[in-house]
């Protein structure tokens, strides 16, 4: 049918991927000559184990084959990439070489049909065999991607019954005249087919011909596969392009003449299918291990599974506190050990507790982050300085709760006010602001302060007090004596009167008294 | 083995080679 289905979804039937027999031993390859009408065919018949690890779709002489329309005899594509069991694929343009309908090769789309309705074989990356019709959409799935694929024409045996009918119905364009798509179908000649069992296991027929005068038609091959408890095939190419190839050397009887008519020379194809010895998947073991014998023997002690694509670091899962990397736990900040269970010793924090802690006065670390939570009294990054007054506790994050603004112990913020009044003659009340208990013994010396102090003022103040008494007796007494004396001297005390300038007629300078030193 | 190339000369095709598929 020439319609192209770009988008949505087609009829196909999706085998899941059965499970891994453990000693799963190569493929078995059965050779038969049986009875068809009058006619005995011979052929191969191909059954292999998880076909995820074992099949795979070829491209002509290798990668890159379908690109440069390159065609090859499925020997030298098989013994390149060491197949055991290799047998013709798709069809191609004789004429020009080029690679027919899709084609995915050990996981690379090779070839996109557009969403040509042809019948496909493919196997997804968990293994899935899908068998049937795709539109380009499901093709280019990325969530389960095809790792193998490659298109045939008729889809020959359908959830274990024959779906000729159907194929021609939905492969061959109607208008056409369909002469060619049944005599295709109807006619006798070599023919191969790729499909599975209900075990899962991949199955290729090869069947031996020349077309209208040996072999079998399509409707004899799905009786046989059907026979062979076959659940979903397809048709591949036949005539002169059936080629079976055994350990890379063939063993079936092409139909072509070589150049030398009185031989047959298997004919150059293109995509070629290929059992081989057990790949691992990926083929690489995704980059943490090697494929031996088809198993991936992962590297290091931590990459795990089939594929080396799981980290397991032991049933603690590194405790909840790391990730598990290939070299092991890598631990949280904070935390240390091979399971990183432990948490820092005092002292250390960070990564693999590398940091020194700088806390001091016994604030405590933070094994993550190395920040300090100071005891109380204490504050600062390190807790190096102690709280400044009026606050208190943990950090010194409290504000003290005393009366009259007074500081509280830092510690403990225990208030010490005490309104210790001194004495009440000199000084007034004074406030002061101890801790209780000091305020007591604060207190008593306080009083004893204040008595004392008091006793060493009054007795300053009496003692000045004596000494200005005497001082002033003492001038007094003097002053009489002087009196008594200056009396009897041979001068007296005149008041000076300058008034106004001019001295009185009798005051003035009377003789003798200028000698004595003691006038005024 | 040397078998040299093949005549394909034992076509066998599900579609006229005469002319393309007409695309719908």
């Amino acid at each position: 049918d020439c319609t192209r289905v770009r988008a949505g979804s087609r009829e196909h039937e999706s085998w899941p991927p059965a499970r891994a027999t453990p000693g799963a031993r190569g493929p078995t390859v059965r050779t038969f000559v049986s009875h068809f009408g009058d006619r005995a065919v011979a052929g191969h018949l191909t059954r292999a184990a998880e076909p995820l690890r074992t099949f795979s779709v070829l491209e002509p002489g290798g990668p890159g084959g379908c690109a440069s329309r390159r065609r090859a005899t499925v020997e030298d594509t098989a013994r390149a990439a060491g197949c055991g069991v290799a047998q013709n694929g798709g069809f191609f343009r004789v004429d020009t070489g080029e690679c027919l309908g899709n084609v995915v090769s050990d996981g690379r789309l090779v070839s996109n049909a557009g969403g040509l309705q042809n019948a496909q074989f493919g196997i997804r990356r968990d293994g899935t065999l899908v068998t049937g019709y795709l539109s380009e959409e499901e093709l280019l799935d990325t969530e389960n991607p095809f790792v193998q694929l490659l298109s045939g024409v008729v889809w020959l045996i359908r959830n274990g019954s024959v779906y000729i009918n159907e194929s021609q119905a939905a492969e061959c364009d109607e208008t056409q005249e369909t002469g060619s798509f049944s005599k295709f179908v109807t006619v006798m000649s070599a023919r191969t087919a790729v499909g599975h069992d209900r075990k899962g296991q991949l199955v290729l027929l090869q069947v031996d011909g020349q077309t209208e005068q040996r072999g079998i038609n399509l409707w004899e091959m799905a009786e046989f596969l059907l026979k062979q408890d076959v659940v979903n095939a397809i048709n591949l190419d036949g005539g002169g392009s059936a080629t079976f190839v055994l350990n890379g050397t063939l063993a079936s009887y092409p139909s072509d003449h070589c150049q030398d008519s009185m031989w047959r020379c298997p004919r150059h194809v293109s995509t070629v299918v290929c059992v081989h010895e057990p790949r691992c998947q990926p083929p690489d073991c995704s980059g943490h291990g090697t494929c031996v014998e088809g198993h991936c023997q992962c590297t290091g002690r931590f990459w795990q599974g089939a594929a080396c694509d799981e980290l397991d670091c032991g049933p603690s899962n590194c405790s909840w506190h790391g990730l598990c990397t290939e070299t092991g736990c890598r631990c949280e900040a904070g935390w240390t050990g091979s399971n990183c269970s432990e948490a820092c010793p005092n002292g250390s924090f960070g990564e693999d507790c590398a940091e020194k802690c700088q806390c001091q006065n016994g604030a405590t670390c933070d094994p993550v982050q190395g920040t300090c939570t100071c005891p109380p009294g204490f504050t600062g990054d390190a807790c190096v300085q102690e709280c400044s007054l009026g606050w208190h506790g943990p950090g010194c994050q409290r504000p003290c709760e005393c009366e009259h603004q007074c500081p509280c112990d830092p510690q403990t913020g225990n208030c010490s006010l005490t309104r210790a009044t001194a004495l009440n003659s000199i000084l007034s009340q004074v406030k002061l602001c101890l801790q209780p208990s000091e305020a007591t013994t604060r207190t008593g010396e306080l009083s004893l302060l204040t008595g004392t102090t008091w006793l060493a003022l009054t007795l300053a103040l009496v003692f000045l007090l004596l000494i200005s008494m005497v001082a002033n007796v003492s001038l007094l007494l003097g002053s009489r004596a002087r009196r008594s004396r200056h009396l009897d001297g041979a001068y007296v005390y005149h008041s000076l009167q300058e008034m106004n300038g001019e001295l009185l007629a009798s005051e003035k300078e009377q003789p003798g008294d200028a000698q004595n030193p003691f006038k005024d | 083995l040397g078998s040299g190339a093949s005549r394909d000369d034992d076509l066998l095709l599900p579609y006229p080679r005469a002319r393309s598929r007409p695309v719908r």
